[in-house]
């Protein structure tokens, strides 16, 4: 049920805020998906278009999410049409 | 392309694009449904080894290996994380998880871009001719990221954020996602980045149109690309039972090379079903009784084109024909349909059905002419292209410019039939289709072809080059038409104008940007530190005690915002603006021209004298109203022009009143 409820997110991260403790921002996201869900893994990260991940989550989660440090955005994944 | 290249001047004038290294070194990086490698449009022949600068790979997959690029082909990858977690793992039993196209769309605007020489080229002997891209000696990169159930902003990021780091130099997207602010649009984010790496990015305006406010790709630092006509036409008549005929259009061709359909009973499907939305022909709405042996007309909308076709065969009938309603007046779009069809215009529609009802036993014949070319007027600004005003930032005015993206022919997939339709057994190596995703790649391969030519150029100086060179009036002096509404086309259907590829080579005076423009732009909206470091990907805070102004974005247009009964005391509205030059020495002398005598319009300067390359000079635009304007005024149009007697380097105005 919990899988089903959720849906993916584009989470937006300050790089710039990266905690010393982390070698490398991979691990910085990481730790901050898994202080809002234990279960959600990344689809994708982001280093060029964005700072940041992709992840699938629940609306809850994603409201936790929001509020861990250096979380910028949490937005809701669009999809687009060929014109 | 069979036609474009001619119809925009690149076949006279071949000698003034390099063939040098420099234009060969550029890539065009297209994010869409993949490539269909076989082609012959991504024939590498003469082609040099591939770029030092590219880093991207071939990836394999379903039906797809590494072999299948090449040097013109130089890199496919897909993205399908986000897809398949929405929508459940790919089965590949009915697309392929792979870079490769089962689609055609993508085959479609990367060979338009940059596909290679490809003689006797031609739809079922419809647009016959030698095809090419824009810039037959780019390179080209695909990118997957449309699947059968649409395209996920997480794959569209990672697809530019790989595109990024592949080195492409310029990126080619058919694709929008309705009208969001730009901080939560995926397109404009990757966009921004990929523009800070000096990366041009050219996207679709959308097909919304000719409703206004449509546009889709808005932010100034993507180059957005409305869609016009050629001068070529696919005429199918239609001819009635009481003598008269009627002018259509249609890609059909049947078995035989003289084909036609003979006089044969006609009836309106609205007439021929239960259903109050017969007259639609949607799946199954039609009565095969009725039907049956009969040519059928069928309204525009809702379903697909070719789709109506299909369920009028199904149905029994002999033939169709495609009757436009109001929502697109005069245009023609043709098809490739499955049995013999013609598409006419609403007003040609409005008569044909009054013979339809009056008559008690109509007939109609249809006969198919082929390739007509040299239609004029051309181009005229297609119905469906998305106008403006720009709901998002309504002081940039889009679309930039229009070009070619109405029956363009150029490669297509292997996978699918030309109409897209599953019943569709046809394969074919060209296909013509329409849409503003057609235009995109016209200018995603001259962008290629001026950034050959001038390495130098950022992103913004070649989207300048592109627009101020454009044209708004044909070779008569009239002005360039709406098909829409068969009137003059404005500022908020053709941006610039329509891309003059030869012109911009030689633009003269360029209208330059920066990344820290594109901030300050970002400060100008009010944009929080949150949202400019999502976009910027670094702290970057406005300046508190700078005014900011969206009016002082370099931008090679104008898009004045008045209020509604404003005079002349309260209004003044002061727009800044710096040229480059990038041409030889000369003094620029400015005119302006617009069709609201309450608007007084002053340049200051009104003369910019550049003694060397690279020199900047800036002016400032002021606009005032003179007088108490009528309510019903909402918006008016100009033009501002500097020219040295060589180069005129014009911008479009757009006031409007709200």
């Amino acid at each position: 049920a919990e899988v089903s409820s959720r849906s993916t997110y584009i989470v937006h991260m300050a790089k710039s805020e990266m905690p010393a403790s982390f070698q490398h921002h991979t691990h910085w996201y990481d730790a901050s998906l898994k202080s809002a869900s234990d279960s959600a893994e990344m689809l994708y990260t982001y280093s060029n278009a964005i700072h940041g991940f992709s992840t699938q989550l629940t609306p809850e989660e994603a409201e936790m999410l929001k509020f861990q440090p250096g979380v910028l955005f949490v937005l809701p994944e669009l999809k687009y049409e060929l014109h | 392309t069979t036609r474009t290249p001619e119809f925009l001047g690149l076949d006279q004038n071949n000698e003034l694009f390099p063939e040098s290294q420099s234009a060969s070194d550029v890539i065009i990086g297209v994010l869409d449904t993949g490539v269909w490698p076989e082609s012959k449009s991504f024939d590498d022949s003469g082609l040099g080894p591939v770029p030092a600068s590219w880093k991207g790979t071939c990836e394999v997959g379903t039906n797809f290996s590494s072999s299948a690029c090449n040097r013109k082909l130089i890199g496919a990858r897909y993205f399908s994380k986000g897809y398949e977690a929405t929508l459940g793992p790919i089965d590949t039993s009915k697309e392929s998880k792979s870079p490769r196209d089962d689609d055609g769309h993508g085959t479609h605007t990367s060979t338009t871009a940059a596909g290679s020489v490809v003689t006797g080229a031609s739809l079922f002997g419809y647009a016959p001719g030698t095809a090419r891209g824009m810039a037959t000696r780019a390179r080209i990169a695909a990118y997957k990221v449309c699947w059968l159930g649409g395209c996920f902003s997480s794959d569209i990021l990672m697809a530019i954020d790989q595109a990024i780091d592949d080195n492409v130099n310029v990126l080619s997207m058919s694709l929008g996602g309705g009208m969001s602010d730009y901080f939560r649009d995926s397109v404009a984010i990757g966009a921004f980045s990929a523009m800070e790496k000096g990366i041009l990015i050219s996207c679709s305006a959308g097909n919304a149109g000719p409703s206004a406010y449509s546009l889709s790709n808005s932010a100034p630092w993507i180059t957005t690309v409305g869609a016009g006509t050629l001068d070529r036409d696919f005429p199918a008549f239609l001819s009635l039972g009481n003598g008269k005929n009627f002018s259509g259009v249609s890609l059909y061709r049947g078995n035989s090379e003289a084909t036609a359909l003979e006089m044969t009973p006609f009836i309106y499907a609205g007439n021929a079903s239960n259903s109050t939305s017969g007259n639609l022909c949607m799946m199954g709405s039609l009565i095969p009784e009725k039907v049956k042996g009969k040519i059928v007309m069928c309204d525009r909308g809702v379903n697909a084109r070719v789709q109506k076709g299909t369920v009028v065969k199904a149905a029994g009938g002999v033939g169709m024909v495609l009757s436009n309603t109001g929502a697109n007046g005069e245009e023609l779009v043709a098809d490739a349909h499955l049995l013999p069809a013609t598409a006419v215009g609403q007003k040609n529609a409005d008569l044909i059905k009054s013979y339809l009802f009056s008559d008690p036993n109509p007939t109609a014949a249809i006969l198919f002419e082929g390739t007509k070319v040299g239609i004029e007027p051309s181009p005229v600004v297609a119905a469906f292209s998305s106008r403006g005003p720009n709901s998002i930032t309504p002081d940039i005015l889009k679309p930039d410019m229009v070009a070619p993206g109405v029956n363009i022919l150029a490669g297509w997939s292997g996978a699918v039939g030309p109409t897209g339709l599953a019943v569709d057994s046809r394969r074919v190596a060209f296909n013509i289709i329409s849409g503003t995703s057609m235009s995109c790649p016209h200018v995603s391969g001259l962008a290629a072809l001026l950034k050959g030519a001038h390495p130098e150029w950022s992103p913004a100086a070649i989207r300048s080059a592109l627009m101020t060179t454009a044209y708004t009036a044909y070779k008569s002096g009239q002005k360039l038409q709406d098909v829409a509404t068969g009137k003059p086309s404005t500022p908020f259907d053709h941006g610039a104008g329509h891309v003059d590829p030869v012109s911009a080579l030689n633009p003269g005076l360029v209208y330059d940007l920066t990344v820290d423009d594109y901030l300050n732009f970002l400060c100008a909206l009010n944009y929080t530190e949150t949202e400019i470091t999502s976009l910027a990907k670094r702290k970057f805070t406005c300046d508190e005690s700078k005014s900011y102004s969206v009016r002082d974005l370099n931008y090679p247009s104008f898009a004045v915002n008045l209020e509604t009964g404003s005079s002349s005391k309260s209004t003044v509205s002061k727009y800044s603006r710096t040229l480059t030059n990038v041409g030889p020495a000369g003094t620029y002398k400015v005119t302006v021209t617009q069709d609201n005598p309450n608007v007084k319009i002053t340049v200051e300067p009104e003369s910019l004298s550049f003694a060397a390359a690279n020199e900047k000079k800036s002016y400032t635009v002021s606009f005032a109203v003179t007088g108490s304007l009528p309510t019903s005024t909402l918006n008016s149009f100009g033009r501002l022009e500097w020219s040295d007697g060589k180069h005129i380097v014009g911008s479009p105005i757009a006031i409007s009143w709200s």
